[in-house]
């Protein structure tokens, strides 16, 4: 498939696309990519963050970043940016509580209006936040831009797999490297006693990544810093940078 | 909208269609849904459940059902069912690894499939378990059947309450009336020391629920039960009929 002249502007200014995904909601998927974003940013690099999800887009409050993106010439918009991570996101463009209830076209042309008309700038790495599902906005991300590949998230427990399996199932059609895994709310500890529960399950996601030889990028226990800091706009890397969790 | 004439057959052997919706994913609106479902039959009604996550089916797997439909004359199929409850899944008409790449027509389609294309029988009332969102699933669903009424999912915390807001204002749209709303995962008591924590933070659908007007049907904790019962294929309302969970 020959990339059209438009593309080639945004892939000559954008070098690497990596999309994160999960398949199933609920997963800690926005959670991720905005701490995937900030981390890459802290190391120096040009990240920008696009949150791909029409229905639900959570970025804004993830990232501590509210008001409307200023125009940028013609009928381009700037991106809005906080802890140097510039972002794109329908949450951006109507209020909180309007419900976009469109179908699937469109939600093909709100995705390439958030990649085509906004003044991205050169960028080392877009991290494209993506919703759960495998439909229109899945479909037409990878027929627009080359994605460089994809992190899935997935917490332990046998529901969330088979979303993921599906996820992999859709990227692997798609001819996108599946760059690795992370198994989110692994587990939690008891602040008081000490006593750890599996509460979502033990291990399933990394037998999974094992068995299809995904490397494990990290595992994340379930933490209240982490939950408060999505709520609040400050990204645990932020937050408490030193934490395991941020580590990973 | 007058009704089409296929609506009047479908609707004169099922009383009431009665949605469970969360906006957003994993706040446990799959497991409501099996779990009401499977409440209602022991009280001594007809149910049936109606799985339209067309991309990450899991009533299949939460309700224990495995196997394919059997034909029921003309191009019908058989719902199968466990615990009393017909359930009808696109998880039981496609093997789990294959991911439904479909854009929106598709998936309209294969709703209508599963209304007009099963033989579901004479029913008190189907639970339809809706996927994250507000778009082509959610758009065709109103279009197509007269929904009784809507329960909402959500866990406490601020960023579910972003995609609650937004499920209400598509009912209200749609004037399909609040049933009322659950908050699930509501807190996490340590079984060692007793400690509580609110891991997914406090009372925030509870407060958003009186703000509207809107009934809390019921606070639910986190429990390895209710956790370990979906991947079981056991609703807990059947595992532990008389614990705090299953009552609500
Ligand atoms: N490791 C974690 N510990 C505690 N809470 C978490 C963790 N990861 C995610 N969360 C919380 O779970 C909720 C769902 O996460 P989110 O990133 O929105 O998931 P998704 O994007 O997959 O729907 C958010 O409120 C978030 O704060
Ligand atoms: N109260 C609860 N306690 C523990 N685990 C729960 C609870 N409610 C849901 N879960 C688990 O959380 C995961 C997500 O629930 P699910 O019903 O699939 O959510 P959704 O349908 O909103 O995506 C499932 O693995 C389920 O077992
Ligand atoms: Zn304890």
């Amino acid at each position: 498939v020959p990339m059209a002249p438009r593309e080639k502007v945004l892939e000559s200014k954008i070098r690497r696309f990596v999309a994160v995904a999960s398949g199933k909601g609920g997963v800690g998927k926005s959670t991720t990519a905005v701490n995937l974003a900030v981390a890459l940013q802290l190391e120096g690099l040009r990240v920008g963050l696009l949150d791909a999800d029409v229905y639900g887009p959570s970025q804004p409050r993830m990232l501590g970043v509210s008001g409307r993106p200023a125009a940028a010439g013609g009928d381009m918009v700037k991106p809005l940016e906080n802890y140097g991570v510039k972002l794109m996101s329908m949450g951006l463009l109507v209020p909180d509580d309007t419900a976009m209830i469109w179908r699937g076209p469109m939600v093909q042309s709100a995705l390439t209006q958030m990649l085509d008309a906004v003044a991205w700038g050169v960028l080392d790495v877009i991290i494209i936040d993506l919703p759960p599902g495998t439909g229109d906005i899945q479909i037409s991300l990878a027929q627009q831009v080359r994605l460089a590949g994809a992190v899935i998230v997935s917490t332990p427990q046998d529901i969330a797999l088979l979303d993921v399996v599906k996820a992999l199932t859709m990227f692997e059609k798609a001819e996108v490297p599946v760059l690795g895994m992370i198994q989110n709310m692994a587990s939690w500890q008891c602040p008081d006693c000490g006593r750890t529960d599996h509460i979502f399950g033990d291990g399933g996601a990394a037998r999974e990544a094992k068995k299809r030889g995904i490397e494990l990028l990290g595992e994340i226990p379930l933490s209240l810093a982490v939950r408060s800091g999505s709520d609040a706009g400050t990204p645990i890397v932020v937050a408490e940078p030193q934490s395991a969790q941020a580590k990973t």
